[in-house]
């Protein structure tokens, strides 16, 4: 069962789809499995949904692993999941949320790579799609959306860790996404992760422009990292992704942010200890417990701030 | 398996907009087969670049010559991956 798993280490593919499995056991009533698309190499793409009834309310989305060797995040993904679903009728914020909102959460987002580093190469990064103009595999799947696809920021170059593809959505890992949010059409937040550099952005990637909604969304940032740091002061720095660290292209949440979800956040977790992608597994609970604490407070304040 | 003995990873503090520059080429030189783990963005931020071991010579000549300074973050990425690998054997033997 869910209470025996060891959260403190990491896992292969097939142990977190089994816990996924477990967990909906655990909590029939709130937890259910879908299935929103498949991998290049034809594996099941599965998001948790946390829903205590009603029909299309509006939803967070979150997902873990899109750059498959970073472990920390599917892990931390894992420990949240176990979080969210303990914690609803206990915390009081968690309630609140689910009792208005759904949570859609992808904890494996590339399970071809993430596979991969498993078996052949932990430092995969990107899809295993294959180039058929090149000997290099692979698209980065934070390069492959539909905003400023194949400007600054990203690789033409298929041998490249940060190649956009040959076109926006070629990788079955992104299209299913981008077909969940826009047939669900009521997804109100939308948190990627990532790791290691200790960071919260908010769009724009692609473009200097500013966001709309920027003092909005840098106030929540301001508030999401205190209260990360609050529990072990891990030093976080937060702001647009072209102004805190370099411009890229095709990302995730600028592609999110366009599509009218305001709430567009994408988090780089801690390495306080200097591993890089090979944070030490006893690190894995501690990361989890203060992105909890930010997580909390953007999910809550799309709860209560409805547009 | 691919196996990463005697790689290893440097942080690196580029001082200025040049040395920013320089550690873009030395990235986009594809012999050397180095990976960046954290791009560099600003002066005075730190860039980490994993360095097959054949490379590590010739990218640590070129750190010095342009006098842009590093440390070593990890000496052996693949000790540590060892060390991972332990870790998650054991998890799996521990009964609960």
């Amino acid at each position: 069962s869910t209470s025996t798993f060891d959260f403190a280490s990491y896992h292969t593919i097939d142990e977190i789809y089994y816990w996924m499995d477990m967990l909906v056991d655990d909590h029939p009533s709130l937890v259910s499995k879908i299935q929103i698309g498949q991998s290049y190499e034809n594996r099941p793409l599965y998001v948790l949904k946390f829903s205590t009834g009603g029909s299309n309310r509006s939803a967070i989305w979150l997902d873990t692993g899109i750059h498959s060797r970073e472990w920390i995040t599917q892990a931390t993904g894992i420990w949240t999941a176990n979080k969210i679903a303990k914690e609803y009728g206990q915390d009081p914020s968690v309630t609140a949320i689910l009792d208005s909102m759904d949570i859609f959460f992808e904890i494996v987002t590339n399970p071809d790579g993430f596979a991969f580093t498993h078996s052949s190469n932990r430092m995969w990064r990107k899809t295993r799609s294959i180039n058929p103009s090149s000997h290099c595999v692979g698209v980065d799947p934070n390069r492959n959306w539909d905003a400023g696809f194949g400007g600054p920021g990203a690789s033409g170059n298929p041998c490249s860790e940060t190649y956009h593809g040959p076109y926006a959505n070629s990788e079955p890992e992104v299209k299913a996404i981008v077909d969940f949010v826009k047939n669900h059409g009521n997804i109100k937040a939308f948190v990627s992760i990532h790791s290691y550099s200790q960071l919260l952005f908010y769009p724009y990637g692609y473009t200097s422009t500013p966001v709309p909604d920027q003092k909005e969304l840098d106030q929540i940032s301001k508030k999401a990292v205190a209260a990360l740091s609050s529990l072990y002061g891990t030093n976080y720095k937060y702001g647009s992704i072209i102004t805190t660290i370099y411009q890229a292209s095709g990302g995730t949440i600028d592609w999110t942010y366009n599509q009218g979800i305001k709430y567009s956040f994408t988090f780089e977790l801690r390495d306080t200890g200097r591993y890089g992608f090979l944070l030490p597994a006893k690190e894995i609970v501690p990361t989890a417990q203060e992105t909890w604490l930010a997580l909390k407070v953007i999910m809550l304040h799309a709860r209560n701030h409805p547009y | 398996e691919q196996l990463f003995v005697g790689d290893q990873v440097l942080r690196i503090t580029a001082s200025d907009e040049e040395q920013i520059t320089l550690l873009r080429v030395l990235g986009e030189q594809a012999e050397l087969q180095v990976d960046f783990w954290r791009h560099p963005t600003s002066p005075g931020q730190p860039a980490d670049l994993r360095v097959p071991f054949p490379s590590l010579q010739a990218v640590k000549i070129f750190l010095e010559s342009n006098s842009i300074s590093y440390s070593i973050m990890i000496e052996d990425v693949q000790e540590l991956l060892d060390e991972e690998k332990k870790t998650m054997t054991k998890s799996r033997r521990v009964e609960r």
